[in-house]
This record gives structure tokens, C-alpha cells and sequence, in this order.
């Protein structure tokens, strides 16, 4: 359970980033 | 499509999948790109979790008795790490200078790598679930070996009270596994052989209690009742395994696909 829970706060943040930085791209497309 | 084998990992994985895919097409079709903006605080939040699956997947290797488990966790664990380090690296070089390409490739890099890591480290997991589920229904299959030497009603009220909890364990967890799966074939294949063990539990009590009034009585057809034990044993068993096959399978029948 730990490990799902570690996962997914692992995914969560990874999502954010990878949105911030493709925010900044999609203005440009 | 399912690309992920259970629903557990797919709520885990999709969003962050998802969103790496959209990035690698603007990344594409954007050639250069925006000004990056400052990516320093979500980086430190991916780090912070990274730190703490790592510190969290080593705990759970050194506590597991699953070898096959040992094994495979450390390089996801690894990967996941190594992938967080692309992500510094990027973000102190978009600081640096926001239009950096290379910085750009190292962020979608790690990003990817925080994704595969991840996505082999829950696999791993995964699998060593899966592996405890397979124990006991190998445990089930261990019992109805000794079938055979069940001759008088006090071995079959034994017999009946040890079988009983073993084969409701393994029908719990079966049908919460089937429940997690993302693909149908699967599940229906689990579903179907799952209601046969049920159907079948009944008929082996009653089969073995033909064979043993029969041989108790000392009259004819011992032989008869005999083969019908062992074809209802061999019929459970069949399912069992069956059970165990599909547990075991990943990949996608291409089949349903078309």
C-alpha cells in the first residue's frame, strides 16, 4: 500500500511538471 | 485500449502518461519553443517523491521474502532515481537559459524515465501480488491431493473442514483480482473458471462420500465411485491451474483488439 501510495504521489508531481512545461510550449503551437 | 493490466496501476499511471505524450507532440511541433518558465519548484516535488519511493521500495525489499521480488524492484527503484537527476539537470539549465533545447530533451528524458521506472517498480509489485495469490491456490491444489487417501466419513469431515477456508480464501482473492484487471478476456476467463471451482466443490464432497459409504459397505462399485472422485478431482484441479495461467498473463489478445 505504501508503495501505490509513493506511486502515485510520484505521478501527481511528474503530471504537474510535465503540464507546467507543456503550457509554456502550447503557446507557442 | 487498455494499456495498463490493472486498474490500480492505470488511476497511478494514465494522467502522468497522458500529459509526457502531450509534451513529446508540442515539444515536436514546437521545434524550439516558448521560453521555458521556472521549473525548479515542481522538480523539487518530483525529487521529494522519488526520495520517498525509494526510501519506501527499499523498505519493502528488505522486509519481502518474494526473491523474484528483491530482484526486480532495485533497478525500477534505480531508473526512477536516475530519471529525477535528468529532471534537476534540465531545470537548472532552462534557468540558465530558458530556450534550451538540450535542456528541453533532458526534461522530457526524465520525465519519461520517472514514467517507465515507475511503471516497472509497479509491475514488480504487481507481480509479487499476483505471486501470493498463485500460493494459495497452489495450496488448494496441494489439498486436493490427498484426496485419495480420504477413506472413512471421520477423514471427510476433516478433509471438508480443512478444505473449506483454503477454498474460500482463494475464491476472495481471485474474485478481487479479477475485479481489478483492466482486460475483459481475462476477467471473463477468471470469472468462468472461478464459478466452476464453486459448482465443482459440492460434487467432489459428494463424490467422496459415494466412494466412502461405497467402500464401507464392502458392496460393488468401489471401482466406479472411484473414478468419479478422481475425474472431479482432475476437473478442480484443471480449473485451478487454469486460475493460475491466466493470473499470470500481461499481454493483450489481439483478438479483441480487432
Amino acid at each position: 500500500e505504501q508503495i501505490l501510495e509513493a506511486a502515485r504521489s510520484i505521478a501527481a508531481a511528474t503530471a504537474a511538471l510535465v503540464k507546467a512545461a507543456g503550457t509554456a510550449q502550447k503557446e507557442l503551437v | 485500449m487498455p494499456v495498463f493490466h490493472t486498474k490500480t496501476i492505470e488511476s497511478i499511471l494514465e494522467p502522468v502518461a497522458q500529459q509526457v505524450s502531450r509534451l513529446v507532440i508540442l515539444h515536436e511541433e514546437a521545434e524550439d519553443g516558448n521560453a521555458m518558465p521556472d521549473l525548479a519548484r515542481p522538480v523539487q516535488v518530483v525529487k521529494m517523491a522519488v526520495d520517498n519511493l525509494v526510501k519506501v521500495g527499499y523498505d519493502t525489499v528488505n522486509v519481502s521474502e518474494d526473491q523474484i521480488l528483491k530482484q526486480d524492484m532495485p533497478p525500477a527503484l534505480q531508473r526512477v532515481e536516475e530519471a529525477s537527476f535528468l529532471l534537476l539537470d534540465a531545470s537548472d539549465m532552462l534557468r540558465a537559459d530558458p530556450y534550451s533545447a538540450p535542456a528541453r530533451k533532458k526534461l522530457i528524458e526524465g520525465s519519461r524515465g520517472i514514467l517507465q521506472g515507475t511503471s516497472a517498480l509497479l509491475l514488480a509489485f504487481d507481480e509479487s501480488e499476483v505471486r501470493k495469490i498463485i500460493r494459495i491456490c497452489k495450496s488448494v491444489l496441494e489439498y486436493l491431493a490427498i484426496t485419495e487417501v480420504v477413506d472413512c466419513m471421520e477423514d471427510l469431515v476433516k478433509f471438508v473442514k480443512n478444505l473449506s477456508p483454503v477454498l474460500t480464501k482463494m475464491a476472495k482473492e481471485v474474485d478481487l483480482r479479477e475485479k481489478e484487471l483492466t482486460h475483459q478476456v481475462h476477467r471473463e476467463m477468471l470469472v468462468r473458471s472461478l464459478e466452476e471451482v464453486k459448482a465443482l466443490t459440492p460434487v467432489l464432497i459428494s463424490a467422496v462420500k459415494i466412494f466412502v459409504s461405497t467402500k464401507s459397505q464392502g458392496a460393488g462399485g468401489v471401482k466406479e465411485s472411484q473414478g468419479n472422485r478422481d475425474f472431479v478431482v482432475r476437473k478442480l484441479c484443471d480449473e485451478i491451474n487454469e486460475i493460475i495461467r491466466v493470473l499470470q498473463l500481461t499481454t493483450y489478445d489481439e483478438d479483441e483488439w480487432e
